[in-house]
Order: C-alpha cells, then structure tokens, then sequence
C-alpha cells in the first residue's frame, strides 16, 4: 500500500 | 479522475508539445534548459517504475509513457540534433543538479520513507516514487535560472513555462475536489507540500506572464 501518495495520480 | 485532474494532466502534455514546438520552428535553444528536463526525466522515470508492477488504467500508463518519451525527446534535440545543438548554450545553464537537486532529494527521500514505513515496510519502488515528489518540486529552477539570464523570454518559451505551472496549480485544485467529494480519501502530505512548493516557485514567472500578456508588449524579466 502507497504510504505517501495515490499512484493513480501522475 | 476528475476536470481538475484532466486539465492539469493535459497542460503539462500541451507544455512539452509547446517546447518541441518552439525547439524546431525556432531552430535554436535559446533560453531553454536542458538541465530542467534532464530532472524531469529523472522524476518521471523514478516515479513510473510502476508501469511494470501495477496497471492503474489504460490512460494513466498511456500518459507515463508520454511523458518519458516526449521529455527524452527534448533532451535528445537539445544536446544532439543539428541545428539546435549548436545554438545551446551550456555555460547559461550550469545548475549543479546533482549537488543541489539529486543528492538532496535522495537524503529527504530516504528519510520520510523510512520514517513513513519502517524498516519492515521498505520498498525501493516507494522510496524512488517520493524521490520523484520532492525531485519534481524544484526540477524548474535551472529554466528559472536561464530566464533570468536571458531576461527577454520569447513568446512559446513563456507559454511552455505557464503551462508546466499551471499543470501543478491545477493538481492543487484537484486535491481539494477530491478530499471534498471523495468517501474513504487520504490526505497526503508529502504530496500537497511539494506540490505548493513546485506551484510557488512560479508564482513570480506568472505575474510578469500576465503583465506582459495584458499589455500585448514584450515579455521581459526585470534585473
């Protein structure tokens, strides 16, 4: 799981 | 996804389409850094690693992609294809990015991530990816720096400019629909920090943009 951020987002 | 998002995503594509633009109807690279794209580059290619782990959505791969190809691109026209190579001129463009931009960012990186997740929970893919954040916040400097060297700064060169910043501006807007309409959404704060910061840096390009828009004159910097 992303700690720091959404991945979707570029 | 929503038109915060679209927007800011599609003004930083038009940005870099700009910038190949201006690179080959102007034949030269004047007031241009290649120093800035060769940190973007980095950001993207440190953030997209996970084009081979995760797929997200068709878009959102089609637009990493994107994004390394056209910034490898303008790399590779600057330093390497004739005419424009020669009119580029490196002495204007001296920003130590690895002392001042690389090297700082891998330190602050490495500390939030092992702070954010622990030892158990490192992740070389997620401490590149918030490498990339706080990369990606000051990657403009080196074009600030050239701006400021060459003080005139030529039609597209500003409109490239504008909308590389207003795709970050753009981002900020969109994190604030999204905490307002999105159930189960988590704020993130390295995010948002670097993402203002990268959003400020331009605040001062941006006020001599619009005064040189609105009186239709020349867009020059004061000394």
């Amino acid at each position: 799981n992303p700690v720091f951020g959404d991945h979707d987002e570029l | 996804m929503n038109i915060f998002r679209l927007a800011g995503d599609m003004s930083h594509v038009f940005s870099i389409l700009v910038l190949l633009l201006r690179l080959r109807v102007a034949k030269n690279a004047q007031g241009i850094s290649v120093r800035t794209h060769e940190l973007f580059l980095i950001v993207f290619l440190t953030r997209y690693l996970d084009l081979f782990t995760t797929f997200y959505s068709l878009y959102n791969s089609i637009m990493k992609i994107l994004y390394i190809v056209s910034t490898a691109s303008i790399i590779y026209t600057i330093k390497f294809q004739e005419p424009i190579k020669s009119t580029y001129d490196k002495s204007q463009d001296s920003f130590l990015y690895w002392q001042f931009a690389v090297a700082p960012c891998a330190v602050l990186a490495s500390v939030t991530h092992l702070i954010g997740s622990g030892i158990s929970g490192f992740s070389f893919i997620e401490l590149l990816w918030t490498f990339s954040i706080y990369l990606e916040s000051i990657a403009i400097l080196p074009q600030l720096i050239v701006l400021q060297r060459y003080r005139e700064v030529e039609n597209l060169t500003g409109n490239y400019i504008f909308f590389m910043g207003a795709y970050r501006f753009l981002y900020i807007l969109n994190w604030i629909y999204r905490a307002n309409f999105e159930a189960h959404y988590q704020h993130h704060w390295v995010v948002y920090i670097c993402g203002v910061l990268q959003t400020l840096l331009y605040v001062d390009f941006f006020y001599y943009y619009f005064k040189s828009k609105k009186s239709g004159g020349r867009f020059t910097l004061p000394t």
